[in-house]
């Protein structure tokens, strides 16, 4: 710490302890450890107790307009959503979860099983549609994911639904070829209807560390991201790394998945997130 | 790169003639950092950073013309040794079969590693049964079928819906019908989820199984040595497969669940075909998590 800092190197320590532990990052621990400094500069000393405050606010600084955005239904029919994010995140069991909640709205939901690619997708989002009550427009493994989502609008816009959620394979950012092919996956959705899609959601694993940052970069910048969605916050992950994606790229908290089941999906909540890294 | 920064680490401190104390505590410092955003989790950095220094304190470092290099040098050999020196191999029992247990957190990799190392094995010439124990996950007993299809490799199947159950009926037939290797893939669970542990207790223990291997997303972050930790306590790893790393996830999470369990890595996830599996090289990740 800088030398007229009432903060002790063990409080520090302790500071580091909570952060770095919750995957806040280095970066940001640093920032957060040094605005502290600043905010204590000329005080004698500095409790313990002090040091939780100020962290709080920061984080609370940080994070608290993260989740208010509502969802931008435009009235228009039906509104697309794409679910995206890497290899086995949560991304399907948030589509059943997030069709669960929108049908508590009043809302019709179908599915667009544009994950052609891994062994069983399509099975598994089928279960998602049979226990929601979801339709789910469909081919077979190997084919097209942009010709199931063409087909998927063409059936949702046909039947007047409410919410098309489209399921996509799971990818790796760093390559080349998988993002291109979400990003034409957009450009048809965008020319079947205009707006859409609506929301892409990107899903992060909560026990996921610093690659977090990377992904969303990589994800905004390819296609675009409207919300973020964390999931497994039911573990002992603190999720800590979506401080530095909210600092740095301010995208939107939408959801946190917190279970297994279809109705393991809460708002996200600053509050509650904040008291659980501390 | 963590070499680069330490150059200029030491750069900036040449004027003082050779390396001194001060010169190593501000590498030690740059080595610190580069481990916590390689997602080394802060504990583990902790103790080998403090390991380290005593090292970096001895007369080869501070002899040196080149202490930037000689430090570089330290720090890589210090990452091989805790990370296993060698690679090492899957341990198969001498009466076949060999029952390998693939484990993990949710998501990780373990039914896609599960095909993956039926067909490694295959390709050994050996004769590998699969079964899935997962009757919780929408489709996870289709998705190993359909794994078994593509790699033209069986796959156990019964009526029977008790995981536990599975791994016995799995176990009886892989040994009537002569197969060397029992691959079980199980269902992701928390670790903190005691019913879930307990259930793969009695799996484990039902195969008195060879093979544990604990499955890990490389993407990892400080969590790692939590959910590693309680795994090994609850059913005693014998190995890991560190899933993912075709990314760029720098993979620290390496350390911390080798330096927390002791377990060796013996496998690394490199995609998501069934041929992107590769034998673990200590030396290779460790250049990756120093990055
Ligand atoms: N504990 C817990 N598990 C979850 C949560 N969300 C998803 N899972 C589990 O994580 C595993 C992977 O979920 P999927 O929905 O298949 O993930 P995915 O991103 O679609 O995976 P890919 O399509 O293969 O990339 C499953 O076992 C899910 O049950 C959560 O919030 N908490
Ligand atoms: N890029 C990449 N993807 C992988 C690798 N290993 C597995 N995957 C992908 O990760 C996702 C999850 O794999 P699964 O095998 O379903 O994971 P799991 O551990 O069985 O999941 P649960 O049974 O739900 O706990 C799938 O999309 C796989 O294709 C790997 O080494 N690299
Ligand atoms: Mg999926
Ligand atoms: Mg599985």
């Amino acid at each position: 710490g800088s030398s007229e800092s009432p903060v002790t190197p063990e409080q520090i320590e302790e500071l580091e302890a909570i952060l770095l532990g919750a995957d806040v990052g280095v970066q940001t621990t640093l920032e957060i450890v040094g605005k502290i400094e600043d905010e204590t500069r000329g005080n004698r000393f500095v409790t313990s107790h002090q040091v939780k405050r100020l962290i709080r606010e920061e984080l609370h600084r940080i994070l608290d307009n993260s989740g208010s955005a509502e969802e931008s239904g435009n009235g228009e029919r039906p509104q697309v959503v794409f679910v995206v994010g890497v290899n086995g995140v949560g991304k399907t069991t948030t589509i059943g979860k997030l069709a669960h909640l929108y049908k508590s709205e009043g809302k019709s939901v179908s599915f667009s099983a544009s994950d052609t690619f891994r062994a069983a997708a399509i099975e598994q989002i089928c279960i998602w549609g049979e226990r929601t009550g979801c339709q789910v427009i469909r081919q077979e493994q190997g084919s097209d994911p942009a010709a199931v989502l063409f087909d998927a609008i063409a059936a949702s816009r046909a039947q007047n639904v409410d919410v098309l959620i489209v399921d996509t394979a799971g990818r790796i950012h760093t390559k080349h070829n998988l993002m291109q092919e979400l990003e034409k996956m957009r450009r048809v959705a965008a020319r079947e209807i205009e707006a859409a899609p609506h929301e892409i959601f990107l899903v992060l694993d909560a026990t996921t560390g610093q690659n977090g940052l990377i992904q969303a970069r990589e994800f905004l910048r390819s296609s675009g991201i409207t919300g973020l969605i964390v999931t497994k916050l039911d573990g002992t992950a603190k999720g800590g790394i979506i401080v530095a994606i909210t600092k740095e790229l301010s995208i939107p908290i939408r959801y946190i998945g917190v279970g297994e089941t279809v109705e393991d999906l809460l708002p996200f909540d600053p509050t509650v997130f904040v008291e659980t890294i501390l | 790169s963590l070499s680069e920064r330490l150059q200029k680490t030491l750069r900036n401190l040449k004027g003082e003639g050779r390396v001194s104390e001060r010169h190593v505590q501000e590498s030690m410092r740059e080595i610190r950092m580069a481990l916590l955003e390689a997602d080394v989790n802060f504990k583990v950095v902790k103790e080998f950073v403090a390991g380290l220094k005593t090292k970096a304190l001895g007369e080869e470092v501070l002899k040196s013309l080149t202490p930037g290099q000689q430090i570089v040098k330290l720090v890589r050999d210090e990452l091989v040794e805790l990370l296993g020196k060698e690679p090492s191999e899957l341990e198969f029992k001498k009466v076949p079969p060999t029952a390998v247990v693939l484990v993990g957190l949710q998501g990780s990799g373990k039914t896609t590693s599960t095909g993956k190392l039926a067909r490694w094995l295959s390709l050994q010439g050996r004769r590998p049964l699969m079964v899935s124990t997962d009757v919780y996950r929408p489709a996870a007993l289709d998705q190993l079928r359909i794994i078994g299809e593509a790699l033209q490799l069986p796959v156990f199947e019964s009526e029977s819906r008790d995981p536990v159950q599975l791994a016995r009926e799995a176990f009886t037939h892989s040994r009537n019908m002569g197969f060397d290797v029992l691959l079980v893939d199980t269902a992701g669970r928390l670790h903190i989820d005691d019913a879930l542990m307990t259930e793969l207790e009695q799996i484990r223990h039902e195969l008195s199984a060879e093979e544990v291997l604990l499955v890990a997303d490389a993407m990892t972050g400080q969590d790692a040595v939590n959910s590693a930790a309680e795994f090994n306590r609850r059913i005693h790893l014998s190995g890991v497969i560190l899933t993912k790393l075709d990314g760029d996830a720098r993979g620290g999470a390496a350390l911390s669940i080798r330096e927390v369990t002791g377990t060796p890595i013996k496998f690394i996830g490199v995609g998501e075909k069934y041929e992107a599996l590769e034998v673990f090289h200590p030396d290779r990740l460790a250049g990756r998590i120093l990055g």
